[in-house]
């Protein structure tokens, strides 16, 4: 019986002890839905995304919405207070909130969040990386690989582009930017792993 | 435990948020 959900997704990591498994996914699906909601219309606006097949474009969006949420809510990571705000605008603690049964994903995001927000990306530079995120042709289930490796490939000249001519002295950030894509993957299979883990529970 | 997107329920809130613009359009 875990009674706590340390997602920053939620609005607070206490779990009410009276309320069912079921009703406690119920209330934590009703907190990140607005924010899937987002990244769904933030992929719209990506040019060619709406071109691509319907079915490629929910995998791209099933396999990347995580992803492209740790990106947007990088933030709520304070790397130097060494808390995290839930949507509910509470701060925990890294303490309490290991207290509470977070494990290793929580410091990866640390991490993850410390090294992307170091890299002091303009908002357009942090928006077309993100569409970069969401638009990768090698997960799972997509049927035209070559269309959306075509439109990933443009993202990524444009990102380029943007990167080297914000950052003129700084010729390492567009690869260090790229070796986030990574370390995205890598989280969002430790999340995976944690949602095992909490459905299992 | 292969698609925890579809586990979550993201699917779902995926598809018609894609869909929502068409579903709400009027006849």
């Amino acid at each position: 019986n875990r009674m706590h959900l340390v997602c920053p997704m939620n609005t607070s990591p206490h779990v009410n002890p009276h309320k069912s498994g079921h009703e406690v996914w119920e209330e934590f699906s009703h907190s990140f839905t607005p924010a899937v909601r987002e990244v769904v219309e933030f992929a719209k606006k990506i040019p060619g995304f709406r071109d691509l097949s319907q079915h490629d474009q929910v995998s791209l969006l099933k396999a990347g919405t995580f992803e492209v949420l740790v990106v947007r809510f990088a933030s709520l990571f304070d790397v130097k207070d060494r808390t995290v705000t839930f949507l509910g605008g509470k701060k925990y603690s890294v303490d309490t909130l290991r207290a509470m049964g977070a494990g290793d994903l929580l410091n990866s995001m640390f991490d993850f969040s410390e090294k992307l927000i170091n890299l002091g990306l303009s908002e357009e530079e942090m928006s077309l990386f993100t569409a970069v995120v969401l638009v990768s042709a090698d997960r799972s289930g997509i049927e035209n690989v070559n269309s959306v490796e075509a439109l990933q490939e443009t993202l990524i000249r444009a990102v380029r582009s943007l990167v080297t001519k914000n950052h003129p002295n700084e010729s390492a950030i567009f690869t260090k930017l790229l070796l986030k894509l990574p370390d995205l993957r890598s989280l969002n299979n430790m999340h995976s792993e944690e949602l095992l883990a909490f459905k299992v529970h | 435990f292969s698609d925890p997107a579809s586990n979550l329920g993201l699917e779902d809130i995926i598809r018609k948020a894609l869909m929502g613009n068409l579903e709400e359009r009027p006849e």
